[in-house]
């Protein structure tokens, strides 16, 4: 069978009394992370639409995640797929 | 038909700076883990679900991802936010299993897991003693002379010690076929304060100790990715530097390669209690019935990005070690670079083990369901790593 092609995490985050949490995908090639807000009880989800950052690492050219691709348009197509 | 034993070992913000991984700089001398890693599923891409302590142990704990079992924090109990989940300990102690568990295996306290999750054990919790001249504020990192720990044990000595107590008491049982045994034993180290026998800081010399190669945030980063390592920060030999914490501000060169020193003796040191466990399982002839796995509970930053602890998303406290030792299926060494999640250890246990495999969780709700994984089975990569 197919092996799994992402694995995910997670870290939340208080920002001015709200509770952020930043979603995290890691494929072969990026790490792809967006802190969106979470709403804690009763419904443990995240709003995808509140958007306070977003990370993209292209770990073929940058294993040390020293450049955040997110807002770069020769990325963007890349960032979709992970969204 | 008489069921293999499990022993299960977890060290505490071990980051995958081991021999095997070749990832240190310099190469970490740990030999022993080497060697199991030598005759294990050696997982090198495996992440973590949240890079803090009592999250990530829950989950893997579990099989759950933070968003089932509800806990983020070092507060929450997850039987009490998430649900009355069935934990690796428990499964096995359900199916006859004798489970014994010592050291840091859930987050401990009352609150986070009601004393280290009582019903999943057979017997009494052993946690060992935790002298104070080893675990106090002053200092983020000491090696400890050794007339000083013969006479004050050091705690993941204690616990390596006990460890070998208990398989002499266990293994005759366990070799007889009467019952087996799921031994977890959870070291406390490499976490703050870097405490170790000082015999280790020789492995590696001042001069080699090199500075992380990313020693700046990334260009661009969002401000909400950052993490003020208050972990360290505590410590007053580090708040005395009057650091802030914030990006870019990050601590003294010097400061730098000492912890990283620090932080690779530790590593050393848990490499050797390990050892003496291992060793101690061969002479007993438990070895060749016994799955072996290993962990570090998530990954840790050592100054990269002038970063520091977990507490982020980056790679460096998301990648975290993992091996996994079957008797008869790893023995000549398995090396996967596939993306792999803690959250599959639990399933693999169970199939390792030789039970029915556990059910896909529901995608919907499973907080009703005691028993299901969210994770996949490791066993298809012990017969094609690729």
């Amino acid at each position: 069978r197919k092996w799994k092609s992402a694995a995910f995490s997670q870290y939340p985050r208080y920002l001015n009394g709200l509770l952020v949490m930043g979603y995290s995908v890691r494929n072969e090639r990026f790490r792809y992370t967006e802190w969106v807000q979470f709403n804690r009880k009763p419904s443990f989800k995240p709003k995808w639409n509140i958007l306070y950052g977003a990370e993209l690492y292209d770990h073929t050219t940058d294993p040390g995640e020293n450049y955040n691709r997110a807002n770069e348009p020769e990325y963007h197509d890349h960032r979709v797929t992970l969204m | 038909k008489s069921r293999k034993n499990i022993l299960f070992l977890v060290a505490d913000d071990m980051r995958p700076d081991l021999g095997v991984y070749r990832s240190g700089d310099p190469v970490i001398h740990t030999p022993n883990l080497d060697a199991l890693a030598g005759k294990s599923l050696l997982l090198k891409k495996a992440y973590v679900q949240q890079a803090y302590c009592s999250p990530s142990r829950t989950s893997l704990l579990t099989g759950r991802r933070p968003d089932t079992t509800h806990v983020y924090d070092l507060i929450h109990y997850f039987r009490k936010s998430g649900g009355n989940f069935t934990t690796i300990p428990q499964y096995f102690k359900d199916r006859g299993y004798n489970s014994i568990g010592m050291g840091k295996i859930f987050h401990p306290g009352q609150k986070a897991s009601d004393f280290d999750d009582p019903i999943s054990w057979s017997r009494p919790y052993f946690h060992p003693d935790e002298n104070e001249a080893y675990r106090g504020r002053s200092h983020s990192w000491r090696a400890v002379s050794k007339d000083e720990y013969n006479d004050k044990p050091l705690p993941d000595i204690q616990l390596a010690n006990k460890a070998i107590e208990v398989l002499r008491q266990v293994g005759p049982a366990a070799k007889r076929g009467e019952q087996p045994f799921f031994l977890a034993v959870g070291f406390y180290k490499p976490h703050l304060p870097f405490v170790f026998p000082e015999e280790f800081l020789s492995l590696y010399p001042p001069e080699n100790i090199n500075l992380p190669k990313n020693g700046y945030i990334p260009a661009h980063m969002p401000p909400i990715a950052w993490s003020k390592y208050w972990e360290l920060l505590i410590y007053k030999d580090i708040s005395e530097l009057q650091v802030s914490g914030q990006p870019n501000t990050s601590l003294p060169r010097d400061v730098v390669r000492s912890l990283r020193r620090a932080y690779y003796s530790s590593i050393s040191y848990i490499d050797n209690e390990v050892g003496r466990v291992l060793q101690e399982l061969k002479m007993l002839g438990l070895e060749d019935n016994t799955i072996v796995s290993f962990l570090g509970d998530h990954g840790w930053q050592l100054g990269e990005h002038g970063e520091w602890c977990k507490h982020t998303n980056f790679e460096d406290a998301l990648h975290a070690p993992m091996m996994i030792h079957v008797p008869g299926i790893t023995d000549r060494g398995i090396i996967t670079e596939r993306l792999t999640e803690f959250v599959d250890l639990f399933p693999t246990l169970v199939e390792s083990a030789g039970f029915t495999p556990l059910s896909l969780c529901s995608e919907v709700n499973s907080t009703q369901t005691i028993l299901c994984r969210e994770g996949t089975s490791l066993m298809p990569l012990m017969k094609n790593p690729t």
